[in-house]
């Protein structure tokens, strides 16, 4: 079963295009294992992306030495993974209770 | 189906038995239609909610066929207990199910959604084998006869927008291309996904408006007034292309081309907090929400015979 601990999701915020640019090329790098869930479109929209603990090193300092804003928007994956499966487990036993 | 937890998330064997409950609650309204079987050889299922009749005019409803979009099937399932409670009660899905017929396919990518539920949370893909290469998958939202292989899709088998080896190759999109084309007589069709909160009509692979774009511009705005007036949810709204991104290979596109003048496809919620892993207490506002959006498109075509 994949885990995600230390996982972050990033919210990136772009001032121009030239930056969206620079996400579009960083969305080519294979290795970092990168998942865009809102991809690099334009300035106005910001771009949520997955990022592996692993690569998490690797994107900050690209992002900082491009001057590019981003916000921490999910700070550990797994756990709230793990909080959405507690809540499952209990509405089910709820449930079987019921029944 | 009055005692299933709404408000919860739920495994395919949980929905799947939900839908034989529907049906054999109210089987003079509601019947089950396998259109097809997965990679993985699990059954495609589509609910048809109807008052008799053969290839009357529909509207097709899909949610989830990027499996990690969790909230997207719950509120498929939701939709589909609304129909089923309202008919007979409320008069205007009293009036539209006695001349149309409408179709919901909640799980849409099964294969993809049970693997969410036990490997990977945040899986998106098909499960598809691909020849040669280590990755699997295909992202079922590239893989339609629509622009098929163009820009804003991925030839790359372990890119998330993998668009497959040809158009129609993931058996989950071939089941509704088939299904469509059969029937002949579908007249909105709403692809339903999560999370961005947009609502978007064609085109996505060309920046060539959609000769019907004003008529679809102007429903997309009055369906989104209608879900913001619950909670305020705010939406962006236009063609995909202008909107989010050039995307070839998308549902929406082909079933435009294919005849479906109204053909939308929605980005339920979040708001940039929790992304796939919405909590499950924001399940049934945001049903409720898209539900206000989803008559309003019902209405038109209702009302707008072509």
């Amino acid at each position: 079963q994949k885990i995600f601990v230390g996982d972050q999701v990033l919210r990136i915020v772009t001032k121009d295009m030239e930056q969206v640019t620079l996400l579009k090329d960083l969305e080519e790098l294979e290795n970092l294992e990168l998942d865009f869930w809102k991809g690099p479109t334009h300035p106005d929209f910001p771009t949520d992306v997955h990022v592996p603990f692993a690569s998490l090193q690797a994107v900050k300092v690209f992002l900082e030495s491009n001057n590019i804003q981003y916000s921490i928007m999910i700070e550990d994956l797994q756990s709230v993974v793990e909080e959405e499966k507690i809540q499952i487990i209990r509405s089910r036993s709820i449930e079987q209770m019921r029944n | 189906t009055d005692s299933f937890n709404y408000a919860s998330y739920h495994t395919l064997d949980e929905i799947y038995n939900w839908m034989d409950v529907l049906v054999s609650e109210q089987s003079n309204l509601v019947s089950k239609i396998n259109i097809g079987s997965t990679f993985e050889n699990r059954p495609i299922y589509v609910l048809k909610f109807s008052t008799g009749g053969t290839k009357r005019p529909a509207i097709w409803i899909d949610t989830g066929i990027h499996s990690r979009e969790w909230v997207t099937q719950a509120s498929g399932i939701w939709m589909a207990k609304k129909i089923a409670t309202d008919y007979g009660k409320d008069a205007f899905i009293t009036s539209i199910l006695n001349e149309m017929d409408i179709f919901i396919e909640i799980v849409t990518n099964p294969d993809g959604f049970h693997f969410t539920h036990t490997k990977n949370r945040m899986w998106r893909k098909t499960r598809s084998i691909n020849s040669g290469s280590s990755c699997v998958g295909v992202d079922p939202n590239r893989n339609w006869d629509a622009g098929f292989g163009g820009a804003g899709a991925s030839s790359n088998p372990c890119s998330e927008t993998y668009r497959g080896p040809r158009a129609n190759s993931e058996s989950e999109v071939k089941s509704i291309v088939d299904f469509v084309k059969s029937h002949g007589n579908i007249k909105a069709f709403i692809s339903i996904h999560s999370y961005s909160q947009m609502l978007l009509y064609p085109y996505g692979y060309t920046k060539t408006p959609a000769p019907n774009q004003q008529e679809l511009h102007s429903l997309a705005r009055k369906a989104i007034d209608a879900l913001s007036s619950l909670y305020g949810t705010s939406y962006r709204y236009g063609s995909i292309i202008n909107t989010i991104y050039q995307a070839s290979g998308g549902t929406i596109d082909w079933t435009y081309n294919q005849g479906i003048k109204y053909s939308y496809t929605f980005e339920l919620r979040d708001t940039g907090r929790y992304g796939f892993i919405l909590p499950a207490n924001q399940i049934i506002p945001t049903a409720q929400e898209t539900w206000l959006a989803i008559t309003t498109i019902m209405e038109h075509t209702y009302n707008n015979p072509y």
